[in-house]
């Protein structure tokens, strides 16, 4: 997750996930976001869906099992519409007995008994009713970032939202750590902005917060132009260019991610 | 304004908005956007504002010209706080008389009296009251876009929320044209999604929309490594490298809006 727009989210949530996938993990994908791009990423159009996480989060009768898709080999995904755009109203009243932010976590209980071994879930670019959702769901957050001024002043914020759902309804929340993606080793900017980062980080260690134990998550994601190019053939970096360097980054991740024995 | 996270909206209203300072024009920047990233690229702390949009927007006691500070030569701005996320809220009562959409068109209309040749306006990554605000003031909407698939995605929804504003509130807006940002014109991706995006606005000449006249405005922003350094000095290009290559782009798109006789 992240408000900051435009920084990978998306594009790491399928090729991680893909990843994971990949080295034989279950993973189910979920799309908050209204733009719908992780269900076009993954293939679906969002035009044609009989049914949808707007579905889902706003219909009783309806249930994660009724929306579910398979996408590909141990891949299922939640898909979304622009409808979902929509939901923060749809919502206010169970807002108004503050219990609009576990709409999702209840409604996917009875999918994710079936066992998946991770739940990715993509986040629109705000902390809205959709991101607070997927934060009472997360066992772990993972922060997609480029390393870049603008991207970097909107961190504090996101972490005290963690924070604040953390001390609610998800005491179990944590920050695993910041993702760097179309990152550019060689800039000034990038050095200056990781030097910021690692202090920022270093600085919470001995704090009571759920980033105290955040890293910055090896290996970087380099800017790779076939990364951007996938999305249009509804495939992940996986099936489009596997030999690729945006490939290869994203397998690298999903080693240490799975070695660090993630919480699913 | 666009939906899309990360496109360079916040860049262009800046830069676009100093060059045509620089040439004469006075120019008022308005920080729609929560993140204030618009707030700290013009050199303003968020965290010290005694006033901010928010309070324009949520007080009736205080004015436009209350929030105005002065950020350069023949450059303005009504700055923002991170509160403005909670503004969605505060005119909730507002909204259910239709009246919401409205708020910053009459809040600023004193400030705008004084005569500026050009308001700048930066939205957040959303379709939702802010961004719909800023076009209930709006005359000419610019369409800041990485030539990018999933950038590409979005641009119809966009648009029609552009329609159903001009339709409301606003019948004089019209959609200006698309500004291209990050451009790295040498790839194939870029190629595809220009030749997509030619086709859209070619199709849409004879239709009765707000995006009939659209253009791909020239020259297209070069990726530049020097337009995100600069927002972290708190100043524009012009100040921080006048002569790198992203300051000549600006400065070009200038020259080709003001020939336009852009309505302001
Ligand atoms: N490592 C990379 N190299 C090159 N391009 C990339 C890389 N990662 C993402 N992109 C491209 O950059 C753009 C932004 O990425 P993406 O859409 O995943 O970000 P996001 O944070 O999900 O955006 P939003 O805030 O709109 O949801 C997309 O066009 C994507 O294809
Ligand atoms: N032409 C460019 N060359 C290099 N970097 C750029 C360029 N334009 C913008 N950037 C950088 O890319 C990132 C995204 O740009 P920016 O923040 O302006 O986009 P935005 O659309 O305003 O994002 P948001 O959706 O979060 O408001 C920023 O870190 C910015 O500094
Ligand atoms: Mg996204
Ligand atoms: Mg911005």
């Amino acid at each position: 997750m992240n408000q900051k727009g435009g920084v990978g989210k998306t594009t790491t949530t399928a090729n991680l996930g893909a990843a994971l996938a990949e080295q034989g993990a279950r993973v189910l994908f979920i799309d908050l976001d209204p733009q719908a791009h992780l269900t076009l990423h993954m293939g679906v159009d969002p035009e044609t869906l009989e049914r949808s996480v707007y579905d889902m989060l706003t219909d009783p009768a309806v249930s994660a099992v009724d929306v579910a898709q398979q996408v590909g080999e141990r891949m299922s995904i939640l898909p979304a519409e622009t409808n979902l755009a929509g939901v923060e109203s749809e919502l206010a009243s169970l807002a108004a007995e503050g219990r609009a932010q576990g709409v999702l976590r209840e409604k996917t209980a009875a999918l994710l008994a079936q066992g998946f071994d991770y739940v990715m879930i993509d986040c629109p670019p705000s902390l809205g009713l959709l991101t607070v959702n997927a934060l009472a769901l997360a066992t772990e957050v993972f922060v997609p970032m480029q390393a870049h001024y603008l991207a970097l002043q909107g961190l504090s914020k996101l972490l005290q939202t963690v924070g604040l759902v953390q001390q609610g309804v998800n005491p179990s929340l944590r920050v695993t750590g910041i993702v760097l993606c179309m990152h550019e080793a060689q800039t000034i900017l990038a050095g200056e902005v990781l030097a910021d980062l690692a202090g920022f980080l270093e600085a919470a260690r001995p704090m009571e917060v759920p980033w105290r134990d955040a890293v910055v998550l090896q290996p970087p994601i380099r800017r790779n132009i076939k990364l951007a190019e996938c999305p249009s053939f509804g495939q992940t970096i996986f099936t489009y260019a596997p030999q690729c360097p945006g490939a290869h980054d994203y397998r690298q991740l999903a080693q240490s991610v799975a070695g660090m024995g993630a919480r699913g």
